[in-house]
């Protein structure tokens, strides 16, 4: 695993989210399941609990962009970049986009959402990108079945060197 | 058999612009090397950041954009960048 330089780590254990703009390929249950258990899958392995709000500024802003959306990386259209998401801090920190040209799914018949949001959310959360092929956080895409999901060993050790281990009762 | 051979040269000139456009965007810090370092197309900057890339994928190390390293540059992936930015 690799974290950014610096270390950029949330100081507080409950973070808020917001999905602002969902996409056409995918109900917004849809949507919000996905995100919903993306979180779960880092939440299950550190003491961080994610908060969803409907209104108004969050840590984790979540939306689908495309094109040149105002945060200097812009999306490619269909295919190349997927997602992007911006590393824990004031302001953009957390925020993490998805390109509206992909065709998004919760199965296999496009881009899984939980595959991709939960690679993104790793970076919301503090790590780069691992050289570790069997990591969530390698950079290219790779469908992750969204049930029964643990998280591959590399990515827990990246984590829980940001926040510890999620002590278990 | 001409039509052959004047696809290909076509086809490494796109692979070559969309190498370029990938190591820009995901082996380049945002600081950046100054537009000189970049030099000409094929410079050493380009091999180097190519080896990066290599390494970083656990390919063999040859610095060309041989067939395993334009598969990889091929595949759909995460925008951020994979050097420290």
């Amino acid at each position: 695993y690799r974290l950014f330089p610096g270390e950029p780590k949330w100081k507080k254990n409950t973070l808020t989210y917001r999905i602002s703009k969902y996409t056409s390929s995918m109900s917004p249950a849809e949507v919000d399941k996905a995100v919903e258990m993306a979180l779960q899958a880092w939440g299950s392995a550190v003491p961080l609990s994610f908060i969803r709000v409907n209104s108004g500024e969050a840590d984790i802003m979540i939306s689908f962009e495309t094109g040149d959306h105002g945060d200097s990386y812009p999306f490619d259209g269909p295919r190349g970049t997927l997602a992007h998401a911006f590393a824990p801090g004031e302001g953009l920190g957390g925020d993490t986009h998805f390109d509206n040209a992909e065709k998004w799914t919760m199965g296999m018949n496009g881009f899984n959402l939980f595959t991709v949001a939960a690679h993104e959310f790793g970076h919301a959360l503090g790590l780069a990108h691992s050289t570790d092929p069997s990591a969530l956080m390698y950079p290219t895409y790779k469908y992750q079945h969204p049930y029964g999901f643990h998280l591959p060993k590399d990515d827990v050790k990246g984590i829980q060197a940001l926040y510890g281990p999620r002590k278990t009762l | 058999a001409p039509s052959v051979s004047a696809a290909a040269p076509r086809t490494t000139q796109n692979n070559y612009h969309l190498a370029q456009a990938y190591l820009d965007k995901y082996y380049t810090s945002k600081a950046g090397p100054q537009v000189g370092e970049m030099g000409a197309p094929g410079g050493r900057a380009l091999i180097k950041k190519i080896k990066e890339l290599q390494a970083f994928f656990g390919l063999r190390i040859t610095g060309k954009l041989d067939r395993p390293t334009m598969d990889m540059i091929k595949r759909p992936r995460c925008g951020v960048p994979d050097v420290a930015n």
